[in-house]
């Protein structure tokens, strides 16, 4: 429904760049892979007492595991199976899961206080790679 | 359709960043609080709303030296220590070795707390807020920094020196009792940043908000020839020095691991 309802209210768009009427971006969005997702501390005005970084690439695992799962997708044993079991019974099982593959930290420098800083390692919170599992 | 309302973007696979959902205030305001939740950073701190950051004093300065030489952004892409930078604060291979295992690295501003009666001498005597230390987080290390330049007003100061601190224990009735820290020699024609293994005081405070008194800062010429003298006549800047050059303590901690689940469960 979303799909529909935004492609009504996308006449406005350049329709070459438009990832709900082009077929060749449709194909590319449906399949498991990493998708950017940007937090931006200064947009959100956070600044003022977050000092480093900007912002950081979080990203996201987005698309589908069909058959046959390619390479780039790096699927799992169990993925594979999962596929095939989901295509014997595709209404009792579902398909393998598009998730992150491989995690990676950032460093976020922050005032505590009008005083103290704080530069704190948070792991696992970039991707780095997706698959299907 | 690049215009930015959300802080949220979402690339299109083809280099171009498009607005994916224009999100209303309300849902603004939810995904930062979430996204706040996630750092650990429930609310904005203190007088922090509307104000430029004091990046320019000492101990922000110190750490954004270390987010920007010494870290890398994970275990593989980290450059060897001998590689890295060692920025204006003199990081030595013990420091690095610290930043490497640590999970958290906190700078303390130093304060001048004066307690009524309490005879100070020739010696600083340093306060530092710990109080918002997370008890969950293990303590590796920390250090007291002083800079040290060679502005030395007294020609009779000048040469080899010993910096000694202590914690204070004591301080009722204008006496004080002092617990030996960490001593370092220095000599009055060498500028830059002297550092003092203070971790004993750190873990005390701690553990022991309470008998948080600060430390005693004493200076004695090398030759004893005379006696105790003021930090500021043999070069080390005090709290009316430049505001990166003022002295601060560094804390290193390392997560247990606890805080995660628990944040997990809570939300």
């Amino acid at each position: 429904d979303a799909r529909r309802k935004k492609k009504s209210e996308s006449t406005n768009w350049d329709h070459r760049n438009n990832p709900y009427t082009d077929s060749a971006m449709q194909y590319h969005s449906r399949t498991c892979k990493i998708q950017t997702l940007y937090v931006s501390f200064r947009d959100l005005q956070w600044q003022d007492w977050i000092i480093a970084p900007d912002g950081y690439d979080a990203y996201y695992c987005s698309g589908e595991c069909n058959f046959p799962l390619n390479a780039h997708m790096n699927a799992t044993n169990h993925a594979i199976v999962q596929t095939l079991v989901h295509l014997v019974s595709p209404g009792k099982v579902p398909k393998p899961c598009c998730a992150p593959t491989k995690l990676s930290a950032i460093s976020v420098l922050y005032f505590l206080d009008e005083s103290n800083v704080i530069l704190k390692k948070y792991k696992n919170m970039v991707v780095k790679s997706c698959g299907c599992h | 359709s690049t215009e930015r309302m959300s802080g949220l973007y979402v690339d299109n696979g083809f280099d171009q960043t498009v607005v994916h959902r224009v999100v209303n205030q309300r849902e603004k305001r939810e995904v930062e609080h979430e996204i706040l939740n996630l750092l650990g950073l429930p609310d904005r701190p203190r007088n922090t709303h509307g104000r430029p950051p004091q990046v320019k004093r000492s101990a922000p300065k110190f750490l954004l030296d270390i987010y920007q030489n010494a870290l890398g952004e994970d275990e593989e892409e980290k450059s060897p220590a001998h590689h890295r930078k060692a920025g204006e604060f003199d990081l030595s291979g013990q420091d690095l070795k610290a930043i490497d295992q640590s999970d958290v690295i906190m700078t303390f501003a130093a304060h001048n707390h004066h307690v009524p009666g309490v005879r100070h001498e020739r010696g600083k005597r340093l306060w530092f807020d710990v109080s918002e230390v997370p008890p969950e987080e293990h303590i590796i290390g920390a250090e007291l920094r002083l800079y040290h330049n060679t502005d030395v007003r007294n020609w009779r100061n000048r040469g080899s020196y010993t910096i000694t601190a202590y914690r204070v224990l004591k301080t009722e009735n204008g006496t004080r009792e002092l617990q030996y820290i960490d001593a370092i020699n220095a000599t009055t024609g060498k500028e830059g940043w002297l550092t003092l293994n203070v971790s004993e005081a750190l873990e005390h405070w701690v553990n022991n908000p309470d008998g948080n008194r600060g430390l005693y800062l004493s200076v004695h010429p090398a030759d004893r020839s005379v006696h105790e003298v003021r930090p500021e006549d043999v070069g080390i800047v005090g709290f009316r020095g430049d505001a990166d050059k003022q002295p601060f303590m560094v804390g290193y901690f390392k997560s247990s691991g606890k805080r995660e689940s628990k944040v997990r469960q809570k939300r």
